[in-house]
């Protein structure tokens, strides 16, 4: 976390907001449940009260405002600059202003209300943008599932080295962001993307182009708002140039219609309720799924499974366990198992080599 | 008449290091030179800020990077 230069804080620990105008984009009162929630955020994890005024001048003034409007700080129209706020502070200080050019929601759809307005009051309370892109407190904006939203440990403690702990008698905690090079990471799914490599974990997403040196990790959501977190498997179908993942019995294909499907259109039996990892093989057309000690083997070309499977993963991959995540790159296939993965030679069914998981991260 | 690509993209780098890297652009044409130089590392501070490999230089990462909708408020202290 980063704080804003100066330390600047309240000086008062009970705190009044209040809303100036509300988007025609929603009803008003889920503009003022989103705005409501934003606060409860940051007032469950530190000592803090907000009360919502219908008059006069509030501590926090939060409205919706088109380009010049004044400050400084224009808006420039949809997407962009969404919306922007002021350091704690007397006047001025602590407003929040809220773009009018975009698309409010409170869903995926759009821009979410509640995020960026719980983004937003992190700086009207004195945060400044963190670095740690799992934050609330990183600047670029990410849909996240309002439902189960929690705030993350970076902007806790964030927060908390401003207005101290939380007054509840156990201290709220929010989720890490995981560490690139931590020797225990493990993935949910790794597959290509167009010369890309994507490795899965939770609701986080790494990024790694064979050619540069640099991993970039971000949320899932960054780039596909509506896709859960937690995929199990994902592959992809090099000729079709489509990205297929898996999360439970559901199928999801980016950017093509008709889906959802569930797994058993592929030809599971019903008792398999999910896929722990799949990979494509470009040349034979052939796309290899793993469900706990065994693999199937399907044919993209007929759309059907091959007859003999599913198969023991141990009998023709060794005594690996299950695998987490598969892909196949330069030839070989790459079995995640946990903290490690094994290196796979197809033409002679024999391991190379035992790496790291993180091996692909230059750790 | 549109404008190309390249002179785009610079704009849209010059806007978003002015916005949120306190980059001063509004020097006199003899100091092109400089901003240059500002320009450079300024983009070595937001690319070390996301994360991203510094190099001082406007790649597609970076570019990217910039398109993304995000926070009005700059990313480095004023």
């Amino acid at each position: 976390y980063v704080l804003i230069d100066g330390n600047p804080k309240w000086p008062r620990n009970d705190l009044t907001y209040r809303i100036i105008n509300r988007t025609p984009d929603m009803r008003p009162a889920d503009v003022d449940e989103a705005i409501k929630q934003a606060f409860e955020v940051w007032s469950n994890v530190v000592p803090l009260t907000f009360r919502k005024i219908e008059d006069g001048a509030a501590d926090i003034m939060m409205s919706f405002q088109f380009r010049d409007h004044g400050d400084g700080y224009p808006f420039y129209g949809p997407h962009g600059t969404l919306a922007h706020a002021f350091q704690p502070g007397p006047r001025i200080g602590g407003d929040v202003h809220f773009d009018e050019e975009e698309t409010w929601t409170k869903n995926s759809k759009g821009y979410n209300l509640f995020i960026v307005a719980a983004h937003e009051l992190g700086h009207s309370l004195g945060l400044a943008h963190s670095p740690d892109p799992g934050s609330l407190m990183y600047p670029n904006y990410a849909y996240r599932d309002t439902k189960e939203f929690h705030l993350p440990q970076d902007d806790i403690n964030g927060i908390q080295a401003i207005y101290g702990q939380s007054l509840q008698p156990v201290q709220p905690t929010g989720p890490s962001t995981p560490r690139t090079c931590d020797p225990n990471l493990s993935f949910d799914a790794v597959a290509t993307l167009r010369g890309e490599m994507l490795f899965f974990k939770g609701r986080y997403l790494w990024r790694k182009h064979p050619q540069i040196r640099e991993t970039e990790i971000n949320l899932i959501s960054q780039f596909w708002p509506t896709l859960p977190a937690g995929i199990q498997a994902a592959y992809e179908d090099v000729e079709k140039d489509q990205f297929v993942l898996f999360k439970g019995n559901t199928i999801l294909v980016s950017l093509v219609h008709g889906y959802p499907k569930r797994i058993h259109q592929l030809g599971f039996p019903k008792t398999v309720k999910r896929i722990n990892a799949a990979f494509s093989d470009k040349n034979t057309r052939k796309t290899y799924f793993f469900v706990a000690n065994k693999y199937w083997r399907y044919d993209e070309n007929r759309q059907s499974m091959d007859e003999g499977y599913p198969r023991n993963i141990i009998s023709v991959f060794g005594k690996i366990g299950k695998v987490d995540a598969a892909f196949q790159h330069d030839g070989y296939i790459y079995l995640f198992h946990g903290r490690k993965q094994t290196q796979f030679d197809p033409n002679t069914k024999q391991v190379v080599r035992v790496l790291k998981s993180t091996s692909w991260f230059g750790c | 008449a549109p404008l190309a690509p390249e002179v785009d993209t610079m704009m849209l780098a010059e806007g978003y290091l002015r916005n949120f890297y306190g980059l001063e652009t509004e020097l006199h044409p003899s100091f092109k030179r400089k901003i240059t130089d500002s320009v450079s590392e300024k983009l070595k501070k937001m690319q070390s800020f996301f994360g991203l490999k510094v190099t001082g230089k406007l790649n597609n990462e970076t570019v990217e990077m910039m398109k993304q909708p995000r926070c009005g408020v700059p990313d480095i202290g004023e």
